[in-house]
């Protein structure tokens, strides 16, 4: 259903932005 | 950085889009770069992540009957679970070497890859959304299209009955559909239509009423038959006013400029 749809779609999000500012923070250095 | 449609969609998609956008930005600066960190447990996060979200939108496939959903969704999820290979490939290669250029290039794809089939699969599960207000729209028009046959009180009664809880679904729809939209003008656009049929449609019944009880005196009735034809039509014109909006996106507008 819709919220749960969106609730999943949130939790890759944010996954994915702790995923990229994990790169980040290492190519920032 | 891409528009997103809803306001649900920018909320969750918007801060990854850009953080992918200085991630590509880094790259392209720091082509030579540093030694990257072990990346396992940030992309075992998003492959679990990836997983419970295609889990989630096989089950909206098999319970819907929406055939362009059927039809489109899969796309979304295949690519979502690319790109999510394409981050384990990544990471599996960085343990190797943490230089690694080509890990650092499917890094990038896969997390553009994400973010582009998060919001492929949730536009295509908004469009489905908004094919159910457009079906309860058109039950409105159907109703409406036999306004004109109803010579009698009876008949008359039994219309308001069916249409009011129609056209008050379509009002709420709207309504929840218009605060949800991010393009302004989109959102002007179905206020303005929306406040027009709840100022229409019990004008439009007080003329069906004047027009049935004229039939039943034996009166002439011609004046009021016009009447109740022109509300049916400026209700009939908002409402499809509506339902074209609707399927507007930013892209038509795009096209306009």
């Amino acid at each position: 259903d819709a919220s749960e749809m969106v609730k999943q779609a949130k939790i890759l999000a944010q996954a994915t932005s702790q995923l990229i500012q994990n790169i980040k923070g290492q190519a920032e250095t | 950085m891409p528009t997103f449609h809803t306001k649900t969609i920018a909320g969750i998609l918007e801060p990854v889009a850009q953080q992918v956008s200085r991630l590509v930005i880094l790259h392209e600066e720091a082509e030579d770069g540093n030694a990257m960190p072990d990346l396992e447990r940030p992309v075992q996060g998003v492959s679990k992540a990836v997983a419970n979200l295609v889990k989630v939108g096989r089950d909206t496939i098999n319970s819907s009957n929406d055939q362009i959903l059927r039809q489109d969704m899969p796309a979304s999820l295949q690519r979502v679970e690319r790109a999510s290979h394409l981050l384990e490939e990544a990471s599996a290669m960085l343990k190797i070497d943490p230089y690694s250029q080509p890990a650092r290039k499917k890094l990038i794809e896969g997390s553009r890859g994400i973010l582009q089939g998060t919001s492929l699969l949730l536009t295509c599960f908004d469009e489905s959304e908004v094919r159910k207000i457009i079906r309860e729209c058109k039950k409105v028009l159907d109703y409406l299209a036999v306004a004109e046959v109803i010579d009698s009180m009876e008949d008359l009664v039994q219309f308001v009955k069916d249409l009011s809880p129609c056209l008050t679904k379509v009002s709420r729809d709207v309504d929840y559909r218009e605060k949800e939209l991010t393009h302004q003008v989109h959102r002007e656009m179905l206020s303005r239509s929306l406040e027009s049929i709840k100022t229409l449609a019990p004008v439009l019944i007080c003329a069906m009423k004047i027009y049935v009880q004229l039939v039943a005196q034996g009166k002439t009735e011609h004046e009021a038959a016009e009447n109740r034809n022109y509300l049916v039509h400026r209700m009939t014109d908002e409402i499809n006013e509506i339902i074209r909006v609707l399927q507007l996106t930013t892209y038509d507008e795009d096209e306009w400029e």
